[in-house]
């Protein structure tokens, strides 16, 4: 889940597509790759009792993935992290392979999960990077705001850089709308810039000829803000509210496009 | 207005606080310190028509607070920026006064303005530095939700440093919640903790003793963000909203705290 601009659903989209994701049978592994750690807060992880995440993972050669996973939910998995995080990026600056350490180190557990979730941090930096060069497709959670599509642009430039570089199979691969407002005008007019631009980019050659919006979009739904502050995922809280409906929604569009491909 | 979170309302408030108050009658300078650009392109500034912003303000030596200073409304000046103030971080790394930059370039025209609002970019970083050591308060955008929550106490740890060190007069002033669902038991619980700190807090010397929530609350009216796709403030795109009435309300509300001290 990647969009540098901050707010806009990620680590919400993280958590209850992973969860969603493993109620349907699949084995996910999530990593929280932001130093706010939210992820983990949302699992209610105590990670002050954990002797190593996501931090230690990355600037400790001698620490194996084995060492940071925490079991969440059957078949969830989760790699946690702290504000300790955000000391990587600038302990990293002269790492020859900056970028795909993470990929080197889920190496040998690649086959023990169907899908793994990343919840980036706002930015793209050095764990966003890392991100880019582990995984398949790309999601980007936002708003349909004129001040949220600023910014795609810029994540594009991005995508396009690590998919010609270090990670050739790198898609951009879907739209995720959040906290969606159906009934507003600017949402619509935004949602249809949108889906006008991804229809151009069809015949080229771009990592983002296949994107599309995800459906349906996530309705804005208070259980969803509500639901972290009981470390639980939306389907724990309120199984039958818009949130859980949409999200599990969402689940089942990605289950039947990455089936039939 | 500052807040590590992204997406909280910090651009939107700047904007619509700012041509309050100049409706008001004060003479009011906005400084864009976000990389993102959102409150030049909010105001539809045309940046790529400008030889210099915020960026060549702060790493160039010979380059004057005068040369940057765009007119935006009556009464209200701009300081825009673009993507290059990105660079500016880590071009500034080994300047050995680089927290102070913005301070220093400001003097020459400090008696020119009754109130300077800069908009910060999400982080604590070197802009946002910048921005502590120039002004006397800081405002808090952020929302009623319990993640949203979780960033606070980071923050006040960097206005304590602060204030201790290179500006003495810091204080936290007010917290303005952004994107407010009045009805919401969640948000009213949210409310009633971050009341409760203050409330604590009175008795300390801390610069948070005197920190109250501002008054009112911001709701969440999509007028808010409609207004930056045609370059309006709140105040020229609709005036009667409640999104226009809301912000009016706090203009009133600091400008009778500002008096009254
Ligand atoms: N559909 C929704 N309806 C209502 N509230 C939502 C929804 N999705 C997310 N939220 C709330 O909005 C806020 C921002 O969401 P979230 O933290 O997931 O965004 P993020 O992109 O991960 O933010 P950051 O960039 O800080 O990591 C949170 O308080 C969350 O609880
Ligand atoms: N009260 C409100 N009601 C509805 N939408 C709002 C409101 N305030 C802000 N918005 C919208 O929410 C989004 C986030 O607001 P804004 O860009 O002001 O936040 P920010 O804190 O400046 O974000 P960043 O951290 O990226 O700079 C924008 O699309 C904005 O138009
Ligand atoms: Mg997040
Ligand atoms: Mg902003």
């Amino acid at each position: 889940m990647l969009n540098q601009k901050g707010g806009v659903g990620k680590t919400t989209s993280t958590v209850n597509l992973g969860h969603g994701l493993a109620r349907a049978g699949y084995r996910v592994c999530l990593v929280d790759l932001d130093p706010q750690g939210h992820l983990s807060l949302h699992l209610a992880i105590e990670t002050d009792q954990l002797e190593a995440t996501a931090y230690q993972l990355l600037v400790d050669d001698d620490c194996s993935i084995e060492q940071v996973i925490v079991p969440a939910r059957e078949r969830l998995d989760c790699i946690p992290s702290t504000v300790d995080l955000a000391a990587a990026e600038s302990e990293l600056a002269d790492h020859p392979d900056r970028n795909s350490i993470l990929r080197h180190k889920f190496a040998p557990v690649s086959d023990r999960y169907d899908i793994i979730l990343i919840d980036c941090p706002p930015g793209l930096g050095l764990l966003t990077l890392n991100a880019m060069c582990l995984v398949d497709e790309i999601i980007v959670p936002m708003q349909a705001h004129f001040l949220a599509m600023q910014g795609v642009g810029k994540l594009m430039e991005t995508v396009w850089r690590v998919s010609s570089g270090v990670n050739p199979d790198l898609k951009l691969g879907g739209i995720l709308l959040c906290m969606h407002e159906t009934q507003s005008i600017h949402s619509r007019n935004v949602v249809s810039e949108l889906e006008a631009f991804f229809e151009d980019a069809r015949q080229s050659d771009s990592p983002w000829s296949g994107t599309r919006l995800l459906h349906p979009p996530i309705r804005r739904n208070i259980k969803l803000a509500e639901a972290p502050s009981f470390g639980q995922t939306i389907f724990d809280y309120d199984p039958d509210c818009r949130g859980a409906k949409d999200y599990q929604g969402v689940v089942e569009s990605l289950l039947s496009g990455w089936c039939s491909n």
